[in-house]
C-alpha cells in the first residue's frame, strides 16, 4: 500500500539496519504462517507422538496428487492424522479413543472423508469378521451407547482400513470419538490388534474450514 | 520476474528464507525444513507500472510510457512492487492435541514480483 508521502515501501531503501530487517521478516513469516493456521501461538506438545507411529502412518497415507493446487474457491484443506488412545483392551474387543482439537471441533468444519486405520494379527490362513462399533454418550447419563456399527471382513494381517461415514462428522463437531472393535461370532482363536508404537491405530481425515458456509451464501 | 542480484535498484525479488529450526520450530513443524517467504522490494518508475514481471513486450513499454504521459500530474508515485505469482506452501505439522495436520496455504512463498 502506498504511504502518505506517495512514496510506495517497497520502493525505497530500506530504513533499517540489516539485523533489524531480518528479525522483522522472521516475525513476519512467523505471524503470517499462525495467522493462517488460525492459531495465536506456537502449539506447546502436550502428547508427543513418536516417531515411529508417525512413520507408520505417513507411510500408510496417499498424498494429493503432485501437482494439484488447492481450489480458490471453496475453504482451506486440512488432513489430519489423530492417534488412538486404546481403552479396555482384551481379546475379545478392543476400544479406541480419539481426542480432536478443540479448533477442529469449532464452526464451519466440513469432514469430506474419514477414515480408521488398525493393525490386525491373525493366524496364517484364515479370515475373521470384523465387526466395529461406533460409540457414542447417551444424552442422560454417561454410559456409551452403540450408535452405529460397520462388519468388515478381514482375510490377512496388516494394516486395514474402514471408511467412515457420517459419525465422523459428529464425532469432529464433539471433539471426541470412541470405537470399539470386536470379532464377530463364534471364533475359535481371535484377532489381536495391535497397538504398540509403529501398529498404534489412527484415524485420518480430509476437512475443509468454510466451505459449506461459502455453499450456503452462494 | 527478475531475482534481486547486484547493484539493481529495479523492482525485483529477495529470497529469504527461513529455517524453522533456527527459530525453534522444527519440534511441531515436521516437513518442510525451512519456509522460502521470498518478498518484493526495489523500485517501480511510472514507465514500468502495469507490467508484470518487468521484462514486458517493447510495445507494452511504449504504451506504457503514454499511459504515462498522459497522466502526469495525477497519479504520480502510485507504482508499488509486489508479489505478482505465488504458490502454497505445503505444511505438516503437530496441533496443541498432537494430531498430525498437513494443509496447503495458499499465496505464502512469492515466486515473482513486478510493478503494481
Amino acid at each position: 500500500t502506498p504511504r502518505a508521502d506517495r512514496q510506495c515501501p517497497a520502493c525505497g531503501e530500506p530504513a533499517l539496519d540489516v539485523e533489524s530487517h531480518r528479525e522483522l521478516l522472521l516475525n513476519l513469516a512467523k505471524r503470517s504462517i499462525l495467522d493462517k493456521l488460525h492459531l495465536s501461538q506456537r502449539p506447546t506438545l502436550g502428547r508427543p507422538v513418536s516417531r515411529v507411529a508417525l512413520r507408520a502412518a505417513l507411510q500408510r497415507l496417499h498424498g494429493p496428487p503432485q501437482g494439484v493446487l488447492p481450489e480458490a474457491d471453496g475453504g482451506q484443506e486440512y488432513e489430519i492424522i489423530t492417534f488412538a488412545e486404546t481403552g479396555l483392551c482384551n481379546t475379545t474387543q478392543t476400544r479406541l479413543d480419539f481426542h480432536f482439537s478443540s479448533d477442529s471441533s469449532a464452526g464451519g468444519l466440513e469432514v469430506q472423508q474419514a477414515s480408521l486405520m488398525f493393525f490386525v494379527q491373525l493366524p496364517p490362513n484364515t479370515t475373521c469378521p470384523l465387526k466395529v462399533r461406533v460409540l457414542e454418550l447417551s444424552p442422560r447419563d454417561t454410559n456409551l451407547t452403540s450408535a452405529t456399527q460397520h462388519l468388515l471382513e478381514v482375510n490377512d494381517s496388516g494394516w486395514h482400513q474402514l471408511l467412515l461415514g457420517p459419525e465422523a462428522q459428529t464425532a469432529y463437531s464433539q471433539g471426541h470419538l470412541t470405537l470399539e472393535l470386536a470379532p464377530e461370532g463364534q471364533v475359535a482363536w481371535s484377532p489381536v490388534i495391535l497397538a504398540g508404537a509403529a501398529h498404534r491405530p489412527f484415524v485420518t481425515a480430509r476437512v475443509r474450514v468454510g466451505g459449506k458456509h461459502r455453499l450456503r451464501r452462494r | 520476474g527478475i531475482d534481486c542480484q547486484g547493484r539493481s535498484r529495479m523492482c525485483c525479488r529477495q529470497e529469504f528464507f527461513v529455517d524453522f529450526r533456527e527459530i525453534g520450530w522444527h519440534d511441531w513443524i515436521i516437513q518442510p525444513e525451512g519456509y522460502a517467504m521470498n518478498f518484493c522490494t526495489g523500485q517501480c518508475p511510472l514507465h514500468v507500472a502495469g507490467m508484470p514481471g518487468i521484462a514486458a513486450s517493447f510495445y507494452t513499454s511504449v504504451l506504457n510510457l503514454l499511459k504515462v504521459n498522459t497522466a502526469a500530474g495525477t497519479t504520480r508515485g502510485s507504482s508499488c512492487c509486489v508479489p505478482t505469482i505465488r504458490r502454497p506452501l505445503s505444511l505438516l505439522y503437530y496441533d496443541r492435541d498432537s494430531n498430525i495436520v498437513k494443509t496447503d496455504i495458499p499465496d505464502m512463498v512469492v515466486e515473482a514480483c513486478g510493478c503494481s
